[in-house]
């Protein structure tokens, strides 16, 4: 037995819209711990995860873990239907190959039931290690999707480059460059405004933007993004879902051949 | 030339 409400529903419709473009089919899992899901995109170049945590939900009762293999295009339609003020329940029983998504009105007036077909997904699950990063950039989100829609009409890939100057995005294309610096900038009176660099050593890695604009469909998720940098590591760019958990996008980097 | 990797390079099956 499986009965996740969440008031917030829209959080739910965000984190698809976000990840549907990037992954077609994904297991969800379901634990004392949480709603989570972890996936890759079919040529295997970038893996997002994603973390609700229990304690995020009004109600949240999974018995046992459960995984529910879904078409994120198929659930994303269902969720479209929810109104953007509706609270979101997720239910689902062992046995059964269907899950059901019941949206209530704020003022109980309207209750939905759509129910949707479940798939067996073989799926391979990574472990992820925890990793010392050399650079850690925070910035408003807003502001990076900008940078990387304004890079993508310019060049394929982007070298983001962190030194004790600032955070450096430059890319090159048949047209010719851009180069982007941004400058530690803290501001007291809207933390979310700021640009806070935290170095351990400089680091230039470069990435495919395609990729990166993906990624920043999570924008109005949180209003600030993590961007943690090593050489010879997948870049991790997190959007933390306020009070509930985390969606992280990684990238693998790509090198000289 | 460049050359994109992939994910499971770095990190390993569970």
């Amino acid at each position: 037995m499986l009965e996740l409400r969440l008031i917030q529903g829209s959080l739910l419709k965000k984190v698809l819209e976000a990840i549907k473009d990037l992954v077609t089919e994904a297991n969800f899992d379901c634990s004392a711990t949480g709603f989570s899901l972890q996936a890759m995109d079919s040529s295997h170049v970038a893996l997002v995860a994603l973390l609700l945590r229990s304690e995020g939900f009004d109600h949240y009762r999974c018995d046992r873990n459960l995984s529910m293999g879904i078409n994120l295009n198929n659930m994303s339609k269902m969720l479209r239907c929810a109104g953007p003020e509706d609270i979101i329940t997720i239910k689902g029983d062992d046995g059964t190959d269907t899950v059901t998504f019941m949206f209530e009105s704020q003022k109980q007036d309207k209750i939905s039931d759509f129910e949707m077909k479940l798939m067996d997904i073989d799926s391979e699950h990574l472990g992820i290690p925890d990793a010392e990063y050399q650079a850690i950039v925070r910035m408003p989100s807003a502001e990076f999707a900008r940078i990387c829609k304004d890079l993508g009409s310019i060049g394929d890939t982007v070298v983001i480059s962190v030194t004790k100057e600032g955070v450096k995005f430059f890319t090159r294309g048949d047209v010719g460059s851009a180069n982007i610096v941004c400058r530690q900038n803290t501001s007291v009176d809207k933390p979310e405004d700021s640009t806070v660099i935290e170095m351990n050593e400089p680091v230039s890695l470069t990435f495919a933007l395609r990729y990166m604009n993906s990624f920043t469909k999570a924008t109005t998720l949180s209003e600030v993004v993590t961007i943690s940098l090593s050489s010879e590591l997948p870049v991790v760019v997190e959007y933390k879902i306020a009070e509930m958990g985390y969606i992280r996008f990684y990238l693998a980097p790509k090198i000289e051949d | 030339k460049q050359k994109q990797q992939t994910i499971s390079r770095f990190f390993s099956h569970d």
